[in-house]
């Protein structure tokens, strides 16, 4: 099972055409790994960017160079995961009493 | 299926072993249909609710297509097991069963639902090999005769929307395009995703709006006003190209374009924490109220033959 230890989900609120433009620029540079759980498309809606321990600096360093206010989501992705995990297991004992 | 706890997430297995707990409790209403295997060979199930007939106008309702969005085959699960036991109770449900079809896919892509359970919980893909290329997995919702390898989707395999060698490559999106063809009086194309709270119709591979837009955008936006009633969850309505961007093909545009003309994708609650990892304390939530958007529109459908 892939593990995301220290990843961070990023929800990027854009202001204007122009943060859209850089991000889908940012988006295209596979060299970071992210995963776009929502797409750069308007100001109407959140982008919210799973990205690697990893990329998190590089990322973070490029959203405030820019001027491109964002909040963590999700602190820790595999906290999250784990608690779903959890849950499941509980569950399935459940089910097999 | 007393004990099948609805607020839970639940393996593919248990899904499918629940799918049967509800045909025996239903059987004069309720069948599960084998469509066919994914490319790793595991079932493919439609849940067919009828009270007879054959070939009857029909409303087809899908859900997982990508594999990580687990609550929008939870909330599936839940509704078809609302759908049951309403029939016979509420009297706009038992009117809709009594003239149509409602066809019930919970998981359509099964080997990528698998896959996050196992290895990968961000999987969003099919699982199949690409040849060529290390990268696996084609997403079955760029898939679609409609529009097919335009904007919106990539042709690069590694990429989370890349549309695959040809349109209908992959046999999960084949199967459901051989049921729906040989079926041939479907009225209603609905599928579901998370996240981002929309209701959407096509065109998502053009920007130029559809003939039925009027229609579509007036259907939606009361659909979205009966599901927003529970808890308020705010949703936006319109088309796929102008709510969020062109994406080419997709699964509604498909639908439409053969003549299913009410044909609209949810994309589920995400209350702004979570995104797709909703936690299993809101399936319920997330269920109820989408059924209240959903059965909008089916009861429009049941009113608006065509």
């Amino acid at each position: 099972r892939k593990v995301f230890m220290g990843d961070q989900v990023l929800r990027i609120n854009v202001e204007s055409e122009e943060h859209i433009h850089l991000l889908k620029e940012f988006e295209d540079d596979q060299r970071w790994e992210l995963d776009f759980w929502t797409h750069p498309v308007s100001t109407e809606l959140p982008i919210d960017i799973h990205v690697p321990y990893s990329s998190l600096h590089v990322t973070k360093d490029f959203l405030q160079d820019n001027k491109i206010p964002f909040s963590v989501m999700i602190n820790n992705l595999q906290d999250l995961l784990d608690e779903e995990q959890e849950d499941l297991q509980i569950n399935n004992i459940k089910e097999c009493n | 299926a007393k004990s099948f706890d609805f607020g839970a997430y639940h393996t593919l297995e248990a899904i499918y072993s629940w799918m049967d707990t509800l045909v025996s409790d239903y059987p004069n209403l309720v069948s599960k249909m084998l469509i066919g295997t994914s490319y790793e060979n595991r079932p493919m199930y439609v849940l067919k609710f009828s009270t007879g007939g054959t070939k009857r106008p029909a409303i087809w309702v899908d859900a997982g297509i990508h594999s990580r969005e687990w609550v929008s085959s939870a909330s599936t699960v839940w509704m078809a097991n609302k759908m049951a036991t309403d029939y016979g109770v509420d009297s706009s449900v038992t009117s809709l069963l009594d003239q149509m079809d409602v066809y019930l896919m919970i998981v359509n892509n099964p080997d990528g639902y698998v896959y996050t359970h196992t290895n990968d919980r961000m999987w969003r893909k099919t699982r199949s090999k690409n040849p060529g290329s290390v990268c696996r997995g084609v997403d079955p919702n760029r898939n679609w005769d409609a529009g097919f390898s335009g904007p919106g989707a990539s042709n690069n395999p590694c990429s989370e929307s890349y549309h695959g060698p040809h349109a209908h490559s992959e046999i999960e999106v084949k199967n459901v395009v051989d049921l729906v063809r040989s079926h041939g009086n479907f009225k209603a194309f609905i599928s579901i995703h998370a996240y981002s709270q929309l209701l959407m119709y096509p065109y998502g591979y053009v920007c130029t709006s559809i003939p039925h837009q009027a229609e579509l955008d007036s259907v939606g936006r009361s659909a979205v006003q009966a599901l927003s009633s529970l808890y308020g969850t705010s949703y936006k309505v319109g088309s796929i190209c102008k709510i969020i961007y062109q994406a080419s093909g997709g699964s509604i545009d498909w639908s439409y374009d053969i003549g299913i003309k009410y044909s609209f994708a949810f994309e589920l609650r995400d209350t702004g924490r979570y995104g797709f990892l909703l936690p299993a304390s809101q399936i319920i939530p997330t269920a109820s109220e989408t059924w209240l958007g959903l059965k909008y529109i089916m009861e429009y459908v049941r009113d608006h033959p065509y």
